[in-house]
């Protein structure tokens, strides 16, 4: 359930 | 040059089981303060942070900043040549391209020395913002491993919920469902649960368990494991390693379109 999203999605290149 | 003393191998023997299932290859960031990793599961899906403080180990000196390119497999071979009691002392020297172990028995009369190739790590690094979580649970990092385990016979996925009542874990699968709810119990009686939540606002969050389980591997760190979530941002998952610093783990959440 529900759609996998990546790390990226939630947070920003350092 | 780079140089960190650890009374006993066993932290970093199992610092490397709770990383190496997620992560190749990483670079550990060598500085003044310590030593330093973030990497990325392959999917991207999840990160591990360690954070070792270079003032809490048995010595510990960097004099330049150093990024050690590591393979976690082969570091994690090399680990298993030392007893556990074993006093370690990892080494580099700026520019190196080799790290250097030397093990030494709690008698002193055993030495073994080993080197390790370095690699060059071209690594996506990401700002993780600092964040105030709407729950965050304390609860017995063993009890965390196995409602995981327990819960990953049933489905692929997990629905943490947390709300004044407790924490509740939910797995549905082809073949049935389960759930595990824990009460959070400010009395502490010996044999309760023994959980502790700090709330704001309930939560409900749907998580891959497949990451979870690799993140249960970090439970020999500590007894206990924090979980802090907030609507639509990744879970955190926190375990201490003493007073030396700490492993977390970050997963994205699996979000209805």
């Amino acid at each position: 359930s529900g759609k996998q999203h990546q790390l990226s999605a939630f947070f920003g290149a350092a | 040059m780079f140089e960190a003393t650890f009374n006993q191998a066993s932290i970093l023997k199992q610092v490397l089981e709770a990383t190496k299932d997620l992560v190749n290859d990483a670079n550990w960031d060598c500085s003044a303060e310590g030593i330093a990793l973030q990497a990325m599961d392959s999917s991207h899906v999840s990160l591990v942070s360690l954070s070792l403080r270079g003032d809490e180990l048995a010595s510990y000196r960097c004099e330049n900043q150093i990024s050690l390119g590591i393979n976690m497999n082969t570091m994690t071979k090399i680990l298993k040549c030392a007893e556990n009691n074993d006093r370690t002392i990892i080494r580099a020297d700026d520019d190196a391209d080799v790290m250097v172990f030397v093990f030494e028995s709690e008698g002193r009369d055993k030495t073994s020395k080993y080197e390790m190739k370095l690699m060059d790590i071209d690594s996506e690094h990401l700002g993780i913002p600092e964040q105030e979580y709407s729950a965050t649970v304390q609860m017995s990092s063993k009890e965390f491993s196995r409602i995981v385990r327990d819960l990953s016979t049933i489905g692929e996925n997990v629905e943490i919920t947390v709300d004044k009542e407790g924490i509740t874990f939910g797995a549905k699968g082809e073949s049935g469902s389960g759930t595990v709810s824990l009460k959070s119990n400010p009395s502490v009686d010996e044999g309760s649960s023994n959980i502790t939540i700090d709330l704001t606002d309930s939560v409900k969050l749907n998580f891959a368990l497949r990451y979870l389980t690799f993140f249960t591997k970090a439970a020999p760190l500590s007894d206990n494991v924090s979980l802090s979530l907030s609507a639509d941002v990744p879970l955190m998952v926190e375990y201490a390693i003493g007073d030396v610093g700490f492993i977390r783990y970050y997963l994205a959440p699996k979000i209805d379109d």
